[in-house]
């Protein structure tokens, strides 16, 4: 599985450094519910 | 043509020189700023501060507070319906506040 | 001909060269000019209660925040030391750093998104040196999108 990595913790970094995590976010969130709709919920993984 | 070319080449590396030293003494100045100890003592938000951002109005707002270096993870959970965030520090404790509503 | 295209190749990555210098010398004066009005304003707010506010009712910088819809349901797991936390969402969530909460809250004077009365634009070249005073005026206009050069 991919994954986004930002170092925190410092003061005033790159602006929009957490633009891409919450767009993957965002795109995550909608491939669920669109699963959800068409019915087949995929087996929930736990970690 | 070439003669217009090489005196507009002369003009923008002076530009991109002058941005680069504002630049520089920008984030100096930004630095000293945030060690400033009056800054330090008097650079924070009250929670109604965050509650007056309007996107952030009708919002569960947690807020982090973490030692420099401290590493967050999203992992890409694409269509698992369940979305992560994982926070690792190796500088000391990392302190999470609930935003109170009001 | 091949030296004249040449010449405009090498311009062309001069000016993405700039655009991109460009973009961050904004950041900086945003990130320089939200800092420092929000110390000032905590500063007058502090003289007229005569007190600083509760400490349990302030966050310092620097810090992020992670917001999300009240209807998502977030489970917390944290290790004993809380040196590690991990939040699991059944819902989107956003997270955004200190920064963008202060544009938020209107601690950059609009220069972020080029609406700036001239009250706060006034503002904004007090808290900055002299010579990036030119870049304040150019953006209290709107983003700075093509290559601005300062007389200076």
């Amino acid at each position: 599985r991919s994954r986004m990595l930002v170092s925190i913790g410092e003061s005033f970094g790159l602006s929009n450094r957490f633009q891409k995590i919450n767009q993957m976010v965002n795109s995550s969130d909608r491939s669920f519910k669109r699963t959800l709709d068409l019915g087949s919920a995929p087996k929930q993984k736990r970690l | 043509k070439a003669f217009a070319l090489r005196k507009e080449l002369g003009d923008l590396e002076r530009a991109e020189k002058s941005l680069d030293e504002l630049i520089h003494s920008s984030t100096t100045q930004l630095k000293q700023l945030t060690e400033y100890k009056d800054s330090q003592r008097l650079g924070y938000v009250t929670y109604q501060d965050i509650r007056s951002v309007s996107t952030l109005r009708d919002q569960t707002v947690i807020a982090v507070k973490a030692p420099a270096e401290t590493k967050l993870e999203v992992p890409d959970t694409a269509g698992q319906g369940s979305l992560q965030i994982y926070l690792k520090s190796k500088n000391g404790p990392i302190e999470v506040y609930l935003c109170p509503e009001e | 001909a091949q030296e004249c295209q040449n010449l405009e190749v090498e311009r062309q990555r001069r000016l993405e060269r700039i655009k991109q210098k460009q973009s961050q010398l904004q950041e900086l004066i945003l990130q320089q000019i939200a800092f420092k009005n929000l110390v000032q304003r905590n500063r007058q707010s502090e003289q007229q209660a005569n007190r600083p506010p509760p400490p349990n009712s302030i966050i310092h910088l620097p810090f992020i925040i992670v917001n999300t819809s009240k209807k998502t349901v977030i489970d917390c797991s944290i290790s004993n030391d809380k040196f590690e936390y991990l939040f699991n969402f059944d819902s989107m969530f956003e997270i955004h750093d200190d920064i963008e909460v202060l544009k938020r809250m209107g601690m950059a004077c609009g220069l972020e998104v080029g609406k700036c009365s001239p009250e706060d634009l006034k503002v904004a070249r007090s808290l900055v040196p002299k010579a990036l005073e030119p870049y304040v005026i150019e953006m209290a206009k709107g983003p700075i999108s093509n290559v601005y050069i300062t007389g200076g």
